[in-house]
């Protein structure tokens, strides 16, 4: 089972498209797949057209009491399981501070889970506050979506910093995946420079060895596309809504990818 | 002295860019504005060409410390007073639970500050956390940044009722002054359509009275353009990087309707 944590602190740069139709992309492609939304915006839920007002457990009872994950996974339309957030998740920061082993909780039930994925992705919120660490713990592998603007380089060594941490600390074999460009905006320099200086500093992360030696820029840019702003309004996949915009092309060409990286499908 | 929290928990939104360029915008106009920077990714410090490694005092001692504000403002070449944030501030979430009266220590020194501003705008992180409901305990007025997603309705309400129960408990002269559409694409029809939801939305608010009787939807829109995401590489405000490009154009006449609004200048 693949294990992803979807991360960045930065705010609007894609992670939760990009876990939606990455996601739905690879479940398209024959692969079991799982969505656990961490947030609790709980935006990557809405977009899979998951009923976030109704009372049954959601990730917040998850993280703050005995309830297994299995009890919380719900099936979707979209062909992938989903374990939804809601707003209560809110709170989750501020109950968990003082509890002790409160990082590892997310670990302890996806481990104790008996249902079998091929892949699970963790879609985190714009924060490196308890939620994101708790998917840190969980998982193998961090995927990055960046926004190629000049503050997206200047998070990512802070982030950096978080995943060694959590790394050495908590969870020994979490590595960097892939950093995946997304709104890239093929007319713009500005896409251009940036994705050159992010090229750079993968190189050197690579370099580097230690969490940083698995780094990769996946070759597949998302693409800035109206289409994916407008999927998530009919709690749809790009796949759904408009299986064949630059968007749906761009994550089905991503999930390809990532599934030769695993060696999978 | 008009104090204004600029929020919104929805990450990407255009918080920052705004906070920046209408706080420029007003300098220019004449007023003498200072900008408060509560986010530990100091995106708005280093958009203003803070240094953000200098061992100053920063936002961080301003809350956590017993460090006045007239320690922490810095100039800046933009005409603008900067009080920065470093990334330490990122602790002050965890630090600050359980201290009584954590929410009003911006209030507090705010007040106590002798420096004299006709506006102070504060910036805030996508959340709503310790950070943000700091900045609403010690302002008046509440400016919105949205971008015209789908998504952007689904976090109003949620932000409504947090700004409201501030309003009862913290801060009884806070009130919604306004929402300002951002990263406004003219050619999209999902744009126009989320912008009608708000519009209609507003509408309501003012009606129900409470919080939402002064709330308005600034005419002026900030129109998607590149020359605003490129500005804060060179540590910039859009006046100083490009003053004749459609983002200077749009934040000039949003600072000109702000002055309006508030029978300023
Ligand atoms: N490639 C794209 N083209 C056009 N719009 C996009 C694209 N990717 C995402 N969007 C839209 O941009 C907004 C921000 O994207 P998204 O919510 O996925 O980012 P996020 O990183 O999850 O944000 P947050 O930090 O708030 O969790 C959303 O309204 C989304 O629909
Ligand atoms: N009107 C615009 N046109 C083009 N790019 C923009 C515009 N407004 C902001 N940007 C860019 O979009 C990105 C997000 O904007 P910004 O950082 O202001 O949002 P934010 O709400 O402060 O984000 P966060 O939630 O992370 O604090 C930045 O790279 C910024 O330069
Ligand atoms: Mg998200
Ligand atoms: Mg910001």
């Amino acid at each position: 089972m693949h294990t992803i944590a979807v991360i960045n602190q930065k705010g609007g740069v894609g992670k939760t498209t990009t876990t939606v139709n990455l996601a739905v992309a690879l479940a398209r492609a024959g692969q079991r797949v799982g969505v656990i939304d961490l947030d609790p915006q709980s935006h990557a839920s809405l977009h899979l057209g998951a009923d976030v007002q109704r009372a049954a457990p959601t990730t917040y009872e998850l993280l703050t009491s005995d309830v297994s994950l299995s009890e919380v996974w719900r099936d979707t339309e979209e062909g992938v399981r989903l374990a939804p957030a809601n707003l209560d998740l809110a709170a989750a920061e501020v109950e968990l501070a003082g509890v002790v082993g409160r990082e590892l909780i997310l670990r302890d039930k996806l481990q104790a889970d008996a249902e079998s994925f091929d892949f699970v992705l963790v879609d985190c919120p714009p924060s490196l506050g308890v939620l994101t660490i708790n998917a840190l713990s969980a998982v193998r592998d961090v995927m990055l979506p960046l926004q190629p603007h000049f503050l997206a380089l200047h998070g990512l060594s802070k982030l950096m910093k978080t995943v060694g941490i959590v790394q050495s600390r908590l969870n020994n074999q979490l590595r960097l995946a892939g950093v995946v460009l997304c709104m890239y905006e093929s007319s713009a320099k500005l896409s251009a420079e940036i994705s050159a200086d992010v090229a750079e500093y993968i190189a050197k992360l690579r370099e580097q060895g230690g969490i940083g030696r698995t780094a990769q820029l996946f070759e597949q840019r998302i693409r800035r596309n109206i289409r994916l702003a407008e999927a998530p309004s009919f709690g749809q996949s790009i796949f759904r809504y408009d299986g064949r915009c630059n968007g749906a092309e761009d994550y089905r060409r991503l999930a390809d990818e990532v599934l030769a990286v695993y060696g999978a499908g």
